[in-house]
């Protein structure tokens, strides 16, 4: 699966999610890519949403529109980044990641399992990583 | 506004084979899809532009790269979403399309729907004109092998780390 989250110079929100599946899966299954506030949200008032991972556990939890819903409460993307992924690993044993930017331009990149890839450009910078922490 | 991009390749155990791959490949989306920002494009350009850089790379699942169903065919999803307006486009089980993703926006921008699947998903790409790839063309020879290889709770436990396989 691969996706991104942008804001651009006006300060509008954007993001979009890709997937193949996962290999030997069930002919007809969907997972959370495709579903509206698993796969992604964005929303201009709030922020943007690109999620990764087990897909039958981020449709449980609607990942992607919990992490909004935490930003909603006044978390930071990071803070509602890592609650949201550990409500989805305690309650359905589910493991992934999430990009996430808000409305004022803070950004992170999370995940629960192993490794996730992923990079930002912001101004000349660009930021990168591959394992937790990084 | 100062623009930003954030990129995912993935969340999962990435095999070594692929890990320089992948990061070589999300930075590239990074850096294309920024320079589409500074140029003044959308926010709705520059993820669709990121990821479908992503999609023609066969290292990342998604488009060139996707794996193979229980059928050994390839079922492809994706959505889109413009936080201005709320709009949505998204498409599921789509066969030989290289950019899902920019189906997924013709769904937002050329119809009063939020999702298509399957077969009429791939009308609707015919009806736009949308070339048709074959399956050879999207599937590494690595992900054929893996096809042949793989049980499938074995791989949801070993890529995920977890134990729980589909409902």
């Amino acid at each position: 699966t691969v996706g991104a989250v942008a804001i651009d110079a006006e300060g509008n929100l954007a993001c979009a999610t890709s997937t193949g599946g996962i290999t030997n899966k069930m002919v007809g299954r969907v997972g959370d890519t495709p579903v509206i506030g698993s796969g992604g949200y964005a929303d201009n008032q709030v922020g943007a949403v690109s999620t990764t991972g087990h897909g039958e556990s981020i449709l449980k939890v609607t990942l992607a529109r919990l992490i909004i819903y935490h930003m909603e409460q006044g978390a930071s993307p990071g803070k509602a980044a890592d609650k949201a992924l550990l409500h989805m690993q305690e309650r359905v044993a589910g493991c992934g990641g999430a990009i996430v930017i808000s409305a004022q331009g803070e950004w992170t990149a999370k995940f629960t399992t192993k490794q996730m890839a992923w990079a930002s450009m912001e101004g000349g910078t660009l930021c990168y990583g591959l394992n937790p922490g990084e | 506004m100062k623009p930003i991009i954030v990129i995912h390749g993935g969340a999962w155990a990435i095999p070594e084979r692929l890990v320089e791959g992948s990061m070589t490949g999300v930075k590239r989306a990074a850096r294309e899809g920024f320079a589409l920002l500074e140029s003044g494009a959308s926010a709705v350009d520059a993820v669709e532009a990121a990821v479908r850089i992503l999609e023609d790379d066969p290292v990342f699942d998604a488009g060139h790269g996707a794996v193979l169903n229980a059928d050994g065919d390839v079922e492809l999803d994706a959505i889109i979403m413009d936080g201005k307006t709320l709009a949505a486009g998204a498409i599921c089980c789509v066969k030989n399309v290289s950019n899902p993703v920019t189906l997924a926006r013709s769904v937002m921008e050329k119809t009063d729907h939020v999702m298509l699947s399957g077969a009429g998903a791939n009308q609707f790409a015919a009806s736009l004109g949308i070339e048709e790839v074959s399956t050879e063309e999207l599937v590494t020879q690595h992900a054929r092998e893996e096809w042949g290889q793989y049980k499938y709770s074995d791989a949801v436990s070993n890529l995920f780390n977890m134990e729980a396989a589909h409902d």
